[in-house]
């Protein structure tokens, strides 16, 4: 099993729309396939057609009380792909707060997680991150055997990635477990800008082939694709954006298999 | 003295391009403006072309011990306008923690504004926040009189407008203060996209006059003078991103006014 956390304090970098539609390609590959909204905006429940405030309970219970709600109660399968979704909840942001007093607050997810497997399997697992490195990132961090960073070829973006990237490494030393750079995916680019065009390229030159070949696009079919409740590939395959995801998850399973 | 805290969970949608380039925008008026970075990514503070990681004291020392560090001590001009930063920086990811136990948490930034307004005036400060709605955001709401919300035209955005709302109205109501909505800032916007007209019109349906005539329309030159270290007004006057912040300029200074 390989969970990635979709990971990068920047916000609006396409970090639910990489999760959501990564997950859907990986799945629509015959990958039993889980995605965990962690974010208090519970924007990929929501980017699933789930009406996340409907929920009784969701992922905000089961990590304040892995043994009340186990993270296996709250999944639930979308879409007809062995896609399943751990859904989000605004209680999010409250639960963070609750548990910085305990000692294992980092561990929360990693421990639901493990508890998970021991009567589902899954072959990849994708959290979504919020826009922040406090609590909620930590416990994806911990709970991932890989980190995936999203990003956009603009300034604030690409100066935030030296902050990113070195509180990873102080965050595995401290936590003391070991986490690999699956990629940096470089997203919403469009074509013939200057600017994108310049980022784009300092960021290869910083992050050499931890870049993934795969660009994606900027192609509005995406952000409609949102508000239908569907991922791209099931929305428009033709869509340039639902080609870009499909060339991401066969890079993806490449460099997993590596 | 008006203090606007321009705030959104949702990341990405130019909160920290709006409070620099409104902020110049005001200033270039005459008006003596002040631009506090709250945010850990400091990109408000990066866009004015300064480099917080080599600063000593910015605005996280000032949050954890205000009579060590008071806010003037920070505060520097930038550009040839009455328009002056109070710096941000990374480590107030850590004072958001830091602060956790204290009872006066969330009226640290109040507090510091009304020591630093005994000794220097000032017309206008905007306030710049992270991409949530914790500790940090509470503070600039507490530290308000006004609220400016940007968004931009997309799912997502629209979706998370209405948790906004219930969470700052009934943080108003626990912490006994008053503050008032400015207005909502639609930014982004790509003429004769289909999505974006149709989302403006479901914003502009639910908040009605609480948003603003001026729409800020999507403009590369915003992003390449971010890159310059200077606001749009400074960089490129004629670019369309530097008048429709001047449009806004003129119409929050009515709205103030009215
Ligand atoms: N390739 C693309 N083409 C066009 N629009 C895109 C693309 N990818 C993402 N978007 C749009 O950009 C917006 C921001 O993306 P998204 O919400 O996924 O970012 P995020 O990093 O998860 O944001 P947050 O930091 O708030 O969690 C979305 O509304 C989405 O519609
Ligand atoms: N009108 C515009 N036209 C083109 N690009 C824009 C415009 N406004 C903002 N941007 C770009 O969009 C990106 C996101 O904007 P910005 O960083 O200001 O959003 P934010 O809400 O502050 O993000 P965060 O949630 O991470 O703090 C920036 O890199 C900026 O260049
Ligand atoms: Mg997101
Ligand atoms: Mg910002």
């Amino acid at each position: 099993m390989r969970v990635v956390a979709v990971v990068n304090q920047k916000g609006g970098v396409a970090k639910t729309t990489t999760a959501a539609n990564l997950g859907a390609c990986i799945a629509e590959r015959g990958f039993r396939t889980l995605l965990v909204d962690l974010d208090p905006q519970a924007n990929l429940t929501v980017g699933m057609g789930i009406p996340w405030y409907e929920l009784d309970s969701a992922l905000h219970t089961v990590l304040l009380d892995p043994d009340e709600t186990p993270l296996r109660s709250i999944i639930t399968q979308v879409h007809d792909i062995p896609l399943y979704l751990a859904p989000g909840h605004l209680d999010l942001a409250h639960t963070e707060a609750l548990m910085m007093p305990h000692a294992d607050k980092a561990y929360r997810l990693r421990n639901a997680i493990e508890d998970l497997t021991r009567s589902e399997s899954f072959d990849w697992v994708f959290i979504d991150c919020p826009p922040s490195l406090g609590t909620l990132t930590q416990n994806a961090i911990v709970a991932a055997s890989h980190l995936l960073i999203p990003t956009e070829p603009k300034f604030y973006a690409f100066a935030g990635m030296d902050s990113l990237n070195k509180m990873i490494v102080a965050l595995t030393k401290s936590l003391r477990f070991r986490v690999e750079l699956l990629g940096v995916l470089l997203t919403m680019f469009e074509r013939g800008t200057r600017l994108h065009t310049m980022i784009a390229a300092e960021i290869r030159e910083r992050f050499g082939d931890k870049v993934f070949q795969t660009v994606i696009y900027k192609n509005v079919r995406v952000s409609e694709s949102e508000v239908e409740g569907k991922p791209i590939a099931l929305f428009d395959r033709r869509a340039p954006g639902a080609q870009n995801y499909e060339a991401l998850a066969e890079e993806v399973l490449l460099r997993a298999a590596g």
